[in-house]
């Protein structure tokens, strides 16, 4: 199975609303009671992106790109943070064969998010700028069809704008793990919702018994570049319950080039 | 020669850490930044095969080889770079982010770092308030030649540094801010215009984040090559 085949982006379908305005749990969400669409409180959702494009996306709000259109959102500082915390909801299809093994990436959430997957609920850690990949292998339908329902929650500190501006507004920003420049800059307006959102890709990867974790290459030079070693490390993980007897290979090729793939 | 396969025992429910035997490769095609030559780059596959299951897992990343150093001149005061042992004189950009709603999508950043090559940049630095920037950004940054300077979220202004001075120990958790930073490396660390890392724009960062930043993207001493007076080159 091609890397591509075993890895597949969830990037459709997605719906969201705020989460004040939705009067189920994420358990009865991802259960008994699923969005049936884009249907008032829900909309359709921008995924990857903040909960400012899919309210920009839906004219809910003016671009704030243009004009002085950014002092008609309400700014987090007066809403409250309830008000940019927002469900993001979608189903995607995934069935497993036997010693199949299926995870659940989020490659970037700001600011932390509870998940819940066919009724379970799993916290996510705080940060902007850190990968959650979720073993989900035991709770997806058998049927192939799962419902995904993300409850993401704005940084804890998102400040306030001070009347003159200012680089970086009040500053609070900083005191979490994530992007400065959403209180404001000299070149920039302030960002209502402070970047709240599943702000990078979300995938599905299916591996079998054991998976490869983040390789990492280093290269080294002798005999100015004529002699090059390339040096390979990487992290295997095992998750079924046997000594998994392995051969693991690595292959470089040089790019495409004129059709030909030289080896 | 190119290929390689080795065979392991991998334990049950566990996590191993398993380095190949290094590849040796003659002359190889070099990757040179946006005005020096080609950005030639390889295609590493790795995959792993399970007795009595079949392909278990795969692996692919663009890379290129290239060796980047700098370090403080003396002469000028300013930060020398060199690549393959050329030294490079530095056009770079500052990059604040694709996108203020984080609209981040590869066409527009295929646009926006073609245009910095084509404007004969050979570097771009992305702002430590911006982003982290990610895979799809670094991807045409290999293949146009762009070398990136990286800074993490730490900016003089909202840390320590700002009207009014606050934050000046940084973010409120030191142990958050170095998983999400190592994380970062490890999501990053494989392509070839990765330059440089940098603590903060315009601030160090707090003693104990900037000591241990330093020590974690330390060149580990397994690559460190000296020269003939035993000076580490790199």
């Amino acid at each position: 199975m091609a890397e591509q085949e075993r890895k597949s982006t969830v990037d459709s379908g997605w719906v969201a609303a705020r989460s004040s305005e939705v009067q189920f749990s994420g358990t009865q969400l991802t259960t008994t009671h699923p969005p049936t669409g884009p249907t008032s409180p829900w909309m359709e959702a921008l995924v990857p992106g903040t909960v400012l494009a899919t309210l920009v996306k839906n004219k809910v709000v003016p671009d704030p790109f243009y004009g002085l259109q950014n002092e008609h959102i309400i700014d987090i500082a007066d809403s409250g943070r309830d008000y940019y915390t927002f469900w993001f909801f979608t189903t995607f299809h995934c069935k497993l064969e036997s010693n199949e093994y299926c995870d659940l990436n989020f490659r970037g959430i700001n600011y932390s998010a509870d998940v819940y997957l066919n009724g379970h609920k799993t916290i996510l850690p705080k940060g902007m700028f850190r990968r959650h990949s979720l073993d989900v292998t035991d709770i997806l339908h058998p049927d192939g069809t799962n419902l995904l329902a993300v409850l993401v929650y704005p940084p804890d500190h998102p400040g306030r704008i001070p009347p003159e501006g200012g680089q970086g507004g009040d500053h609070e920003i900083g005191k979490d793990v994530a992007t400065q420049y959403v209180e404001g800059w000299d070149w920039m307006a302030p960002i209502r919702d402070r970047n709240t959102g599943i702000w990078d890709e979300v995938s599905i990867s299916v591996t079998g018994p054991v998976k490869i974790i983040d390789p990492h290459l280093v290269s080294s030079f002798f005999d100015h570049y004529k002699r090059v070693y390339l040096h390979t490390t990487t992290e295997l993980e095992n998750r079924s319950s046997w000594t998994a007897e392995c051969s693991l290979s690595i292959h470089v090729t040089t790019e495409l080039e004129d059709g030909i793939c030289l080896v | 020669e190119h290929l390689q396969t080795q065979n392991l025992s991998v334990p049950a429910k566990s996590r191993v850490q398993y380095t190949f035997p290094e590849l040796f490769f003659s002359k190889p095609n070099l990757w040179w930044p946006n005005g020096m030559g080609k950005q030639s780059l390889y295609n590493v596959i790795i995959n792993i095969d399970v007795k009595g299951y079949g392909e278990s897992d795969s692996w692919n990343h663009h890379f290129g080889f290239r060796k980047i150093e700098s370090h403080i001149d003396d002469a000028t005061g300013g930060r020398l770079f060199k690549v393959n042992g050329e030294p490079i004189f530095i056009r770079g950009g500052n990059w604040i982010l694709s996108d203020g709603l984080l609209r981040l999508s590869k066409k527009r950043y295929k646009t926006d770092i073609k245009f910095h090559a084509d404007m004969n940049f050979n570097m771009i630095r992305c702002w430590g308030g911006g982003l982290a920037e990610r895979p799809e950004f670094y991807h045409y940054c290999d293949y146009y030649g762009l070398l990136v300077w990286q800074e993490f979220c730490i900016t003089g202004d909202v840390d320590g540094r700002g009207i009014p001075v606050s934050n000046p120990n940084g973010p409120l958790d030191h142990d958050l801010f170095l998983f999400c930073a190592r994380d970062t490396v490890k999501l990053l660390r494989n392509h070839p215009s990765l330059a440089l890392w940098v603590g903060g724009n315009e601030q160090i960062p707090p003693d104990d984040i900037n000591a241990a930043l330093k020590n974690d993207l330390r060149l580990h001493p397994y690559f460190e090559i000296v020269d003939e007076n035993n000076k580490p080159v790199g």
